[in-house]
């Protein structure tokens, strides 16, 4: 089963439309194997990615290089994901 | 076999398997034989039943309303609000007015998981799974976004045509049996009057079009009913839901089921996309599925409403 430990889901809001079109090259960018949970809309209008591990670091420099501000929605996915597994298992029982 | 006896003592509450979603349906359907049936349309690529409940109180092919959920996996919360939305309308039924005069002369037909590959697959592999599980020849990567391969502006902006994509439209319009299976019903019903599709986690109520700025024939009378199922659900817990055209509200996005639908002449054409608040996004713990549920119903309750009242 795959799991996702330490992967972050983080929210980023575009503030004008350069940071937009940051957001929007992010998207096409294959290398950061980002995972967009909200997509690129429009100026102030979240955009929510989850971003492996292995990539945080490099993620969130290029965000800071770009001075584009972010927040961190879901610090360690995993450790919902075991919650949502655990009640699952409890409901059932 | 499903630890539930029977729909009253099934655990609403909680996030369901794919099994449990099955014989939840057909105890449904055994309790209430004379108001809900179970229709297969069709089979997934991995040979799943695409099991449509039926609702419905006689006549011969009524003016229906129909109700998708799940066309993306990972959104479990809609699955789940599916299962709720059945039990609502088997209990509603008779006590409720509006309920009650909208099924005494129309049919709803409820799809809870559009997708049961790929909700199988989120439940054994891969949690955040989104699209199918059929493989594309050439490519390593697996399945298509279903809510891309309508053959409405199908593979034009908005969608992918590289496999790897999460909104990878498909080889060709409806080539996904889980869209084709659809298309299908919907055509050889030809009476169906609402087409709403239940997504998550942006609270969003939107009206065709995706793939065009250019406003549908019928924007004016669409937005209007947008605001008033919006308000209704926000009545009930405060969620604040935006809605305009799928263009305008979201992104532009080609060969999606409200577009086709809408074309096909469904007037009343919406996506919803249930809450989060920013927090979980589709990882919605379990105990907010009742809450959503209920105040999703009441947007839907809105558009079915308006759909009965206003015949064409």
């Amino acid at each position: 089963k795959k799991t996702f430990e330490g992967h972050q889901v983080l929210r980023i809001i575009p503030k004008d439309d350069a940071q937009l079109s940051l957001m929007k090259n992010l998207e096409d960018m294959n290398e950061f194997e980002l995972d967009f949970w909200r997509g690129v809309t429009g100026v102030s209008m979240p955009v929510d990615v989850r971003v492996p591990i292995h990539n945080l670091e490099s993620v969130k420099m290029y965000l800071e290089a770009q001075n584009t501000e972010y927040s961190v929605m879901i610090k360690d996915l995993q450790v919902l994901l075991d919650r949502e597994q655990e009640e699952m298992k409890s409901a059932a029982r | 076999a499903s630890q539930h006896r029977n729909t009253d003592s099934f655990d609403y509450s909680s996030y369901h398997t794919l099994s449990e979603i099955y014989s939840f349906q057909d105890m449904l359907v055994a309790e209430n034989p004379n108001l809900v049936s179970k229709i297969v349309i069709g089979q997934s690529y991995e040979g799943r039943p695409l099991n449509v409940l039926k609702f419905s109180t006689g006549g011969t092919n009524r003016p229906a309303i129909w109700i998708d959920n799940g066309i993306h996996s990972r959104e479990w919360i809609t699955q789940a609000s599916g299962i709720w939305f059945a039990k609502k309308i088997v209990t509603d039924y008779g006590t409720d007015p509006t309920l009650t005069a909208i099924l005494d002369n129309m049919d709803i037909f409820l799809e809870m998981v559009i997708n049961p590959d790929g909700f199988y697959y989120t439940h054994t592999t891969n949690r955040l799974w989104r699209k199918t599980r059929k493989p594309n020849p050439g490519s390593s990567c697996i399945g298509v976004d279903l809510n891309r391969n309508w053959d409405a502006d199908f593979g034009g902006p908005g969608a992918s045509s590289y496999p790897c994509s999460i909104t990878y439209s498909g080889p060709s319009a409806h080539s996904e049996s889980e869209v084709k299976s659809i298309v299908d019903f919907v055509k050889s019903h030809g009476n169906i009057k609402a087409f709403l599709s239940v997504h998550s986690y942006s609270q969003l109520l939107l009206y065709p079009y995706g793939y065009t700025m250019t406003p549908a024939e019928d924007q004016a009378e669409l937005d209007s009913l947008a605001l008033k199922a919006v308000t209704d659900l926000a009545s009930l817990y405060g969620t604040t839901y935006t809605y305009g055209s799928f263009f305008d509200a979201l992104y532009q996005g080609s060969g999606t089921s409200i577009d086709w639908a809408y074309n096909q002449g469904i007037k009343y054409a919406y996506t919803l996309e249930q809450r989060d608040t920013g927090t979980y996004g589709f990882l919605l713990p379990a105990n907010q599925i009742i809450p959503t549920a209920t105040e999703t119903w009441l947007a839907l309750m809105a558009i079915m409403d308006h759909t009965y009242q206003n015949p064409y």
